[in-house]
């Protein structure tokens, strides 16, 4: 039975996508079988594995289409994506209208998590219905947290966001954990912000770091995850190690 | 009669609060009568300028109150704001049931443009209602876009976006330009983004560019613009230097 973990914040710019396709491909290196939907309209998650943004994705899958036909390969093997398609800009609105709205992705996901061990929801930059969507089909969620100021500001707003949803219609909802992200040991603005939020949210922070890295901004334009485009890299390295800090806990769970 | 420049790009993280609050301080410092108005539900550019985010600010300016009540000083001479606060989260399903909908954000602001020489609208990470909004009831947009792939993949979406306004609602609505940011000399991606957006948008991109300064990021924690925060660092000279080239392009209009 798959785990379906969101990566949710909605500071714009912190690392979602790049922790989904990037998390993701190591799960997948490590023989689990993993999925990435790609909640965004953006449809950063799609061109960053190298497909095109095209008919044929979590629009049609909502509205009614079959699943095999939405879920496509990557070039990483183990690793399959629901893109994003251009009909996801207009789809906020549509979705409002109709019943049971808050759990239109949680039914259209359904019938596939039993083929998957890992299902990765990336979100738009907001707490907008797409992203309440995707908190109530997850079990629990990934924050990545950029180590700068008005990253931080946003925090409590987000954990309020999940409280109200595991309040209402996802009581399971939990936490999977803070993710630091584009830490700069050079920087004090980077230690503060990390200390702080290993102070505040003790036990809920990830032990893995992900340091600011150029390779990580590269590999997107290559259609890669970064552990194909640079192996070698701090960001590839760190990635790999967040996968084994996940799949740790699950032994032990 | 104030000029009227919308912040916007739906892609996350890219300096449109780095920018309206800077790019504004910069212009009261010469002498400009300025105002912020923080379109964002998150509320950076208000806690960016050491305000708290409370009650009296665009929520309550839209749905009625007098304007005189929401707008208020900052710790820059000549730079007022409206800011954010935490009615603005729900504000866009409340807006979407009203009248004449997508001009509320203008019509708000009808009587205050009088008094000011810039007024800047800080947009959300999106292209949902509230940036409609201030695409309506702006002359121009500036907009940030960092020089990173993703960045560069989201610019035709919004640049259609402008055009869907200005076919529609605001016929004057045009481009003030495109602000390279985050630009990293060292890191070839940032080098090739910035070639690239400049042939493809030939005349439509700022000379000024802002570089990746680490101050820019340290700012916004001490409530204050950079050039307050350290004036000397190549952030605050960059903000100074768009500044002057808005302003000489004034003065040759
Ligand atoms: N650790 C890192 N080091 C360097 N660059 C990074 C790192 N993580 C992400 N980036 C780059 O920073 C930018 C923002 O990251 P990304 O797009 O993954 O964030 P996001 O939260 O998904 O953004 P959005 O809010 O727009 O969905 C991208 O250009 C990405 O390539
Ligand atoms: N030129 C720069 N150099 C270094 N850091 C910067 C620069 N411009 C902005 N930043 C930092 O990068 C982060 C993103 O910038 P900012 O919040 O202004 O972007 P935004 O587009 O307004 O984000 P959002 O999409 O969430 O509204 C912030 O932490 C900011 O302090
Ligand atoms: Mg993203
Ligand atoms: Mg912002």
């Amino acid at each position: 039975m798959a785990r379906l973990i969101a990566l949710a914040n909605q500071k714009g710019g912190v690392g979602k996508t790049t922790t989904a396709i990037n998390l993701a491909a190591s799960l997948a290196v490590a023989e689990r079988r993993c999925l990435i939907v790609d909640c965004d309209p953006q449809g950063n998650a799609t061109t960053g594995l190298g497909l095109e943004k095209q008919p044929g994705g979590l629009y049609e899958l909502i509205f009614g289409a079959q699943i095999s036909q939405c879920v496509k390969e990557t070039g990483v093997p183990g690793l399959h994506i629901i893109p994003s398609s251009p009909e996801m800009i207009g789809a906020e609105v549509e979705m409002m209208e109709k019943d049971h709205r808050e759990t239109l992705l949680k039914e259209a996901l359904g019938s596939v998590t039993a083929r998957y061990d890992y299902i990765f929801l990336d979100c738009p930059p907001s707490l907008g219905f797409l992203t309440i969507n995707a908190l109530v089909a997850a079990h629990t969620v990934i924050l990545p947290l950029q180590c700068e100021y008005y990253a931080l500001e946003g925090l409590s707003e987000l954990l309020k966001t999940i409280r109200a949803v595991r309040g209402g219609l996802n009581p399971e909802l939990r936490l999977e954990g803070i993710l630091l992200t584009m830490f700069d040991v050079r920087n004090n603005l980077s230690r503060q912000v990390a200390e702080e939020v290993r102070s505040h949210f003790k036990g809920l922070v990830f032990e893995t770091v992900i340091p600011r890295n150029v390779r990580l901004s590269e590999a997107p334009s290559h259609g890669q995850p970064v552990l194909l485009y640079d192996i070698r890299s701090k960001g590839a390295q760190s990635y790999l190690a967040l996968a084994r800090e996940i799949m740790e806990r699950e032994s032990r769970a």
